[in-house]
């Protein structure tokens, strides 16, 4: 799952920025 | 006490929905009954009007496509939108009491089959029988407008508007839409965390709604719902990637949306 979810992961253990996204 | 502890829940949510999700419900049907003055959308109602309106179109990290054709910076700004509203529930889904606390695999898969569920019930309010606000509110875009556009495009929208129409005969509000949303993200698989907060809705519903009969029941009814739309959107969305060889879509909607049905 983490492999191919790497972006659901940074966003669920960061509050990544909407520039970032 | 327990009713305590299920009002303070609902008093939580609601909190945090407000926090992540600006443009409410009542916000939503202020702008659609013109109650907003001055302040009234601008609105798309064929080709032409895309370009006019684009400056109303403020998305943060906008997908910089190197692309002159009006109607594909559009669908990249839509896109765009969606990535960020899919940021906002992941948030919000973090401020639910047990969420966090889950095995991160486990957290990734109810985003991944909820979100998207989330992101069409928060779309009903926005919705009339007449057409859409989008761009937080700045725009309506017109249904006939939308069914307009050439195939497949034109088939994207109506189901969301058939199913909008009628989950908003609901009147639900806003605190009721927090508890809600907050059921679909948990409602995957996990089995004894959704009890709290669906028996919350529960209540929520029997005194925000005393003289709606079986309205708890009506609301998980919707869910049903949602499931095939979603299921819909995502094939269609599959038919696109294959059809249009121009289309590029997100990298996080193709994450979310890879193998989910």
């Amino acid at each position: 799952l983490k492999e191919k979810h790497k972006i659901l992961h940074r966003l669920l253990q960061n509050s990544t920025s909407p520039v970032e996204l | 006490p327990e009713a305590a502890d299920l009002r303070s829940l609902a008093k939580l949510l609601l909190e945090s929905y407000l926090k992540y999700f600006p443009l409410t419900k009542a916000k939503a049907r202020a702008i659609l009954s013109g109650k907003t003055g001055d302040n009234a959308p601008f609105v798309y109602h064929d080709m032409k009007s895309l370009p006019e309106g684009e400056r109303f179109i403020n998305c943060v990290g906008l997908v910089q496509e190197p692309t002159d054709e009006v109607q594909l910076r559009f669908f990249y700004s839509c896109q765009s939108r969606s990535a960020e509203a899919v940021r906002e529930v992941t948030e919000f889904a973090k401020s639910i009491p047990g969420f966090v606390g889950l095995d991160l695999n486990d957290q990734v898969t109810l985003l991944k089959y909820g979100v998207i569920e989330v992101l069409i019930i928060m779309w009903a309010p926005l919705m009339n029988k007449d057409g859409t606000l989008i761009s937080y509110g700045q725009i309506f875009m017109t249904r006939e407008f939308l069914k307009s556009l050439r195939k497949p495009f034109c088939d994207m929208m109506e189901p969301k508007f058939e199913f909008s129409v009628k989950f908003n005969t609901l009147e639900l509000y806003d605190s009721d839409m927090a508890l809600f949303l907050a059921v679909i993200i948990l409602s995957g698989a996990i089995e004894e965390l959704p009890e709290t907060v669906s028996t919350s809705l529960e209540l929520q519903l029997k005194l925000n709604h005393p003289d709606s009969l079986q309205l708890f029941a009506k609301v998980l009814q919707k869910m049903t719902d949602l499931r095939q739309i979603v299921t819909d959107h995502v094939h269609l969305i599959q038919l696109l990637k294959k059809t249009e060889v121009d289309m590029c879509l997100h990298p996080l909607l193709q994450e979310i949306m890879r193998d989910l049905y």
